[in-house]
């Protein structure tokens, strides 16, 4: 990627992140549509022999040799027998059976994830820098388990299991399902035994923003990812005849409009169809829009579809206006022709014009790319919102991290749009999800793996979230795109991720695999649905007080039941265990709180460590008070020995 | 005569599913895992094949069978869970 690097730190910090043999060693496994290994970013230059533990192969199939590997992308497995039990054989005119990606997502997460450096990359000039994985020196092993029909769990199971034999340290999966308890959810299940082999699993947290409860992969041993956006932009204005401007985005290259205002039409003024505003497959007519710039609403169908829906009708160029589902939240697109994309409000007033003058005229004006854009990050409308619908008391998301407008590796049989009329190609391009931000997660667990080998993926995890920033450097909240107000725990999880900082974390959370076991006991789980997800004759001791609350997360959720709430205030004690991987510290304890409704209070107030992996317990107690169901709250712990800082969040949730 | 043929299609109609077994409780007239995970699955189908054998993420395997065959599998000795496979996106 580009600028990424520079937005979360890398950059002049190489020191941090010594450029160690153990740090070209670490394996990052994705879990996608397959690789382009043509790709500059998978270029071998430079890096040593295949790790000698790298159990993997490079797996022949069509338009796939064996020999296409190398040094970087180390291996390449495809898994389609579920996918083809179901849908049929694949028709390997239309895709791959092999690893070669033919949609483009799996060469941009894995190239995000442990690309090398390539200078001069950039989409059409726009986003152009040295683009780079976040662990560039990093193997990469590519599992293909997503086909053009979708990814199945029988596939992505196998793609699991082989990824763990093969011995990789990191799995990146950008990909999700609909939710279902942990012992139903393949990704979780495979999860689960990953983490215990001490690989840390890193996921996509979904793109249902910005509703609550849209969540994916939340299960406490996979690391669950929400997106931000950057500090850059790709502005392209759209100029009324009325002398008004409205700023929009773009990654438009081609001919451009002619130097003068064109006339302009509203798309639900140019079609026959109910849904004639959304600019739906054959639904524009073409003496309506013809020679003319049409603005579309958005929704329905893919943004860059109705771009050439525009196109084929004979229409000049497109504005695509956001509505109430998306607000402000702006996703620049490689469109086929001169477009722009604008926020609700400026789509609002737009239309407005649009239909309110007898001859409206337009032209879009194409900035090309601007960085330094404030404030940044904030948290994408669509990235995926707490609470967690499978288990409460686990706070999720875990972080966000880049994932939107992120320039990466793309496939050559495909075009930037992935529509089939887009015939351009190539090597890098531009797109957004919670998909972008995982893999980003997943390259910075990997620096930290190789920084910290004997670190367990619940302390990579730890120091990931106790790190992350809730701020910014002026000290206001991060802000949500979907709201323009500060973000909340449900939207930011730990906060955005500061890998600079997690390298050096003083202290983590720490969790083994009975901490796991003790966790689905906890949830009630039989025997029956431990067995399956733990692999082992294991049965929770009646004896025993399993708790989520004393789960030791680096995150709290108080969930109070607001029918059960006794008059007055109700307290709620949780315990949490602190292991020092630093150097010797006392570190104190500040809390906060937003509202006098949720007290917290913290016992010891100060914990000093002598010694590495020395560990101390502290209980949290929440005070609270009664509140209307459905109120949310948040504060924060956080102990700092003034060099070092490990932050919690604390969500409250009166039910 | 149309619901029924339709009813008869539906419940002979096969689909994917992920058996997870309890492997620690294979019998001990089985060499290896997977031929007892074979002959479990023979019990239920004479035609149903597996379509992948899991050592590390879980201990199963996954095959298609109708979904009498997916219950009657379910009640044999060993067998944790038949559970249906699910279908997941890129996010």
């Amino acid at each position: 990627t580009t600028r990424t690097p520079q937005f979360l730190g890398l950059y002049g910090n190489a020191d941090m992140f010594p450029d160690s043999a153990s740090k070209s060693d670490v394996i990052i496994g994705v879990l996608d549509t397959g690789v382009w290994p043509e790709s500059k970013s998978f270029d071998d230059t430079g890096l040593g022999p295949v790790p000698s533990n790298w159990k993997g192969a490079c797996e022949a199939g069509t338009n796939f040799s064996s020999s296409i590997c190398n040094r970087k992308l180390i291996g390449a497995r495809y898994f389609s027998r579920g996918y083809e039990a179901t849908l049929g054989p694949i028709d390997e005119s239309k895709e791959s059976k092999s690893p070669r990606d033919d949609d483009g997502h799996g060469t941009h997460t894995a190239s995000t994830a442990g690309g090398s450096i390539v200078e001069g990359a950039s989409l059409f000039g726009y986003a152009n820098g040295t683009a780079r994985g976040m662990a560039p020196r990093a193997r990469v092993a590519v599992y293909k388990v997503c086909w053009i029909g979708g990814c199945f769990s029988s596939d992505i199971l196998a793609a699991i299991d082989k990824a763990i034999e093969d011995n990789v340290n990191v799995l990146s999966m950008s990909l999700g399902g609909s939710i279902s308890d942990y012992y139903r959810d393949s990704v979780a299940i495979g999860a689960f035994a990953a983490m215990e082999k001490g690989i840390l699993v890193s996921c996509s947290a979904g793109n249902a923003g910005p509703s609550s409860f849209s969540l994916s992969n939340v299960a406490p041993w996979i690391t669950t990812v929400g997106a931000g956006t950057l500090d850059r932009d790709f502005p392209a204005f759209v100029s009324l005849g009325n002398g008004q401007n409205y700023s929009g985005v773009s990654l438009f290259k081609g001919n451009p409009l002619p130097g003068k205002l064109l006339p302009f039409v509203y798309a639900g003024n140019a079609s026959n169809a109910t849904n004639g505003n959304l600019c739906m497959t054959g639904t524009l007519i073409p003496e309506k829009v013809s020679g003319k710039i049409v603005l579309c609403d958005r929704g329905m169908s893919a943004r860059v579809l109705k771009g050439a829906v525009v196109k084929e009708a004979g229409g000049l160029g497109m504005v695509l206006a956001n509505t109430q589902a998306n607000g402000e939240e702006l996703v620049a697109d490689a469109h086929l022709l001169p477009a722009t994309a604008v926020g609700q409000k400026s789509g609002d007033a737009i239309k407005k014009y649009l239909l309110s003058d007898a001859n409206p005229t337009v032209t879009i004006l194409f900035e090309g790319t601007k960085v330094g854009i404030e404030p940044s990050p904030v948290v994408a409308a669509f990235s995926s919102r707490g609470p967690n619908s499978i288990t409460p008391e686990i706070l999720k998301p875990d972080m966000i991290a880049p994932g939107v407008n992120i320039l990466a590796g793309w496939s050559g049989s495909v075009g930037p749009t992935g529509l089939a009329v887009d015939t351009r190609r190539v090597g890098f391009n531009i797109i957004s999800g919670t998909s972008m931000s995982c893999p980003h997660v997943s390259g910075l667990a990997a620096l930290l793996k190789a920084a910290h080998p004997d670190w367990s993926p619940a302390a990579i995890k730890s120091a990931l979230m106790t790190t992350a920033y809730v701020q910014y450097k002026g000290g206001e909240k991060l802000q949500d795109v979907a709201t323009g107000k500060a973000s909340t725990p449900f939207d930011h999880g730990a906060g955005h991720v500061d890998p600079v900082s997690a390298l050096n974390p003083g202290l983590v959370y720490d969790l083994t695999i009975d901490d796991y076991l003790g966790f689905l006991c906890a949830l009630n789980y039989t025997e029956s649905e431990i067995k399956s997800v733990a692999r082992r004759n294991f049965a929770c001791d009646a004896s025993k007080k399993y708790s989520l609350t004393d789960f030791n997360y680096p995150s709290f959720a108080v969930n109070i039941d607001t029918t059960q709430l006794a008059s007055g205030s109700t307290v709620f004690k949780y315990t949490r265990t602190l292991t020092n991987v630093g150097s010797p510290g006392t570190y104190k304890v500040s809390i906060s709180s937003q509202s006098p409704a949720a007290k917290i209070s913290v016992e010891p107030a100060v914990l000093s460590f002598t010694q590495m992996y020395e560990k101390k317990t502290y209980t949290a107690t929440f005070t609270v008070s009664s509140m209307a169901a459905g109120t949310n709250s948040f504060g924060r712990i956080e102990w700092s020995d003034e060099k070092r800082a490990v932050g919690s969040p604390v969500a409250f949730s009166w039910n | 005569a149309a619901l029924e043929n339709s009813r008869t299609l539906n419940q002979n109609k096969r689909t994917t599913y992920i058996v997870h077994m309890a492997k620690f409780r294979m019998p001990a007239t089985f060499q290896h895992h997977s031929h007892w995970y074979d002959s479990s699955l023979k019990s239920v189908s004479g035609s149903a094949e597996m379509l992948y054998t899991y050592d590390n993420a879980i201990h199963g395997f996954s095959t298609r069978l109708t979904p009498e065959e997916a219950r009657l599998l379910e009640s044999q000795p060993g067998i944790l869970s038949v559970m249906p496979e699910l279908k997941y996106e890129l996010h």
